[in-house]
C-alpha cells in the first residue's frame, strides 16, 4: 500500500533557517505486504529498492529520484516501511482507462527516454562505484516462461487472433536464440526493469493536474509547456558540463528498421549533435511554469542491458501510432542523453568509442523478444472481472506490435 | 490498512491512500 502523508510544521523561532520552505510538505510512505504468502516474494523486493536508494541513488545524484528519508523491514512481523519524497500529483491518471491503458505523450515520452540516457549513462561512468552484485533479482527462466504458454495462449487467442498469438509464439523461440545468446555482449549499466508509465512520475509543481492532458500525442502545445516546464525543472538539479565530450568521430545513423521514421513533432531538445556534442546553451534559464518529474519504483534495479528499458517503454507505454510516429527521436533522445552522461566529468569514456545508434537499433530489437515475454508470464491466467479484457487485449496487440516493427525476429 | 483507519490511529487527517503502481 502506499500513502501520501501532509505534513505540518512547528514554528522553530531558534531555527529560521529552517523554513517551510526547504522542509518537506509531504511523504509517501510504502507498506510492503506483510502476508506469509507474500513475504517470499515482497522481502527481495523491498530490499533491493531500500538498497538503491541508499546506495545507488546517492552515487548517481539524479534530480529525477525521490529521496528516501527511512527504510526498515521488520523481520519478525515480515513488514517493510520505505518514507519517501513525495513525487507529486500525476498529470496523468496512469492505468487502465475504462477504454485503454493510458499512455504517454510524444513529448513526454522524448523526456522520459531523455532522463532514463540520463540515468543509464551515469550508471555506465559511475559504475565502479556502485554496488557489484546486483543481478537481475526476478529473472524468468526460459522453462517458467515456456510453462506460463499454454495458459496463455488459451485465455487469450479468442481476444488476440491467431495472428498476434503467432507472434508471441515466435518471441518464444527467440527468446532463448536471440535474446539469451546475446544480452551479456549489450551495453551494460544500471537498469531500472519497469520502466513504463506509472513508475515515472509527470506532475505540475503547484500539485494541480493544471489540465494536463491524458490524451496520447494530440495536445502538442500544452505537452510542449509541459516539456519546457520539465526541462527547466530537471536542469535545476543538474550541474553537469554540457560541453563536448570529445568524441570526433562522425555518428552514424541507422538504417531505419521498417516503420522506424523520422518524426514529425518538434521539440526543443534537439540542440545536440548525435555525437553527444551539446550547443553551449542547453538549459535554459528562462523560468517557467516548473513541473517535475520522478522515477519511481526501483524494487527490479539490476545490471544488466540498459536497452532493455528502452524497449520496455516503448513497447509498454505507448500507443502504436505515436510509437511509429516518434521513434527515432525517441532512440536518439537515450542516446545523446547516454552519451553525454557517461561523457560527463570522466577521464574515461565508458561507452565503447564507436557505439552509434546502429548496434542500439540492434539491441532494443532484441530486447524487444524480452520484453513481450513478462507478458507472457504476468498475463498467463489473467482473470480480472473488474477489468475489461478487450482493454488488456489491446494492450497486448499493441506490445506484439514492437516485435514486428523492431524485426526482432531477424 | 485503509488511510481512514491509519488518521484515526494516530489522531490526525492527513494521510491519503494512493496508488503508484
Amino acid at each position: 500500500a502506499v500513502y501520501r502523508i501532509h505534513l505540518t510544521h512547528r514554528q522553530d523561532d531558534n531555527n529560521p533557517a529552517r523554513s517551510a520552505a526547504v522542509q518537506p510538505a509531504t511523504l509517501i510512505m510504502k507498506v510492503i505486504d506483510s502476508s506469509p504468502g507474500n513475504r517470499a516474494v515482497f522481502k527481495p523486493l523491498h530490499e533491493r529498492e531500500v538498497l538503491f536508494y541508499n546506495e545507488i541513488a546517492p552515487v548517481l545524484d539524479l534530480a529525477s529520484v525521490p529521496k528516501c528519508y527511512y527504510a526498515h523491514f521488520d523481520e519478525e512481523a515480515g513488514k517493510g516501511t520505505i518514507l519517501l519524497e513525495d513525487a507529486g500529483k500525476p498529470t496523468h491518471k496512469g492505468g487502465l482507462q475504462k477504454d485503454g491503458f493510458e499512455t504517454l505523450t510524444a513529448s513526454q515520452a522524448v523526456l522520459a527516454m531523455t532522463e532514463l540516457g540520463r540515468f543509464h549513462g551515469r550508471s555506465i561512468a559511475l559504475s565502479s562505484k556502485l554496488p557489484r552484485d546486483l543481478s537481475r533479482p526476478l529473472d524468468r527462466s526460459i522453462e517458467e516462461i515456456r510453462a506460463a504458454f499454454p495458459s496463455f495462449k488459451k485465455t487469450w487467442t479468442p481476444l488476440l487472433g491467431e495472428e498476434v498469438i503467432g507472434r508471441y509464439e515466435r518471441a518464444l523461440e527467440a527468446y532463448e536464440k536471440v535474446w539469451l545468446v546475446q544480452k551479456d555482449t549489450f551495453v551494460q549499466g544500471l537498469v531500472h526493469g519497469d520502466y513504463r508509465l506509472g513508475n515515472i512520475i509527470f506532475s505540475a509543481e503547484d500539485g494541480q493536474r493544471d489540465n494536463v492532458p491524458d490524451r496520447d500525442g494530440d495536445d502538442l502545445d500544452n505537452a510542449h509547456a509541459f516539456e519546457s516546464g520539465v526541462k527547466t525543472s530537471v536542469a535545476r538539479g543538474y550541474q553537469e558540463a554540457t560541453t563536448s565530450n570529445g568524441d570526433s568521430q562522425p555518428g552514424t545513423v541507422a538504417k531505419s528498421p521498417k516503420g522506424l521514421v523520422t518524426p514529425g513533432i518538434p521539440t526543443t531538445s534537439n540542440d545536440t549533435t548525435i555525437n553527444g556534442n551539446a550547443s553551449p546553451n542547453n538549459h535554459p534559464n528562462t523560468p517557467t511554469k516548473l513541473f517535475t518529474f520522478k522515477h519511481v519504483d526501483w524494487q527490479t534495479v539490476s545490471r544488466g542491458p540498459v536497452l532493455f528499458d528502452v524497449a520496455y517503454l516503448l513497447s509498454m507505454s505507448i500507443t502504436t501510432e505515436t510509437r511509429r510516429g516518434c521513434e527515432f527521436d525517441l532512440v536518439h533522445a537515450w542516446y545523446t542523453a547516454c552519451r553525454e552522461a557517461a561523457g560527463a566529468g570522466n577521464d574515461q569514456f565508458f561507452l565503447s568509442a564507436d557505439l552509434n545508434i546502429s548496434p542500439c537499433v540492434r539491441e532494443i530489437s532484441a530486447a524487444c523478444v524480452a520484453v513481450v515475454l513478462v507478458s507472457v508470464t504476468t498475463m498467463n491466467n489473467f482473470r480480472a472481472p473488474e477489468v475489461p479484457m478487450r482493454a488488456v487485449a489491446g494492450k497486448l496487440r499493441t506490445v506484439s506490435e514492437m516485435l514486428v516493427d523492431w524485426r526482432s525476429f531477424e | 490498512i485503509t488511510a481512514e483507519w491509519l488518521n484515526a490511529k494516530l489522531g490526525i487527517n492527513t494521510i491519503e491512500h494512493i496508488s503508484l503502481q
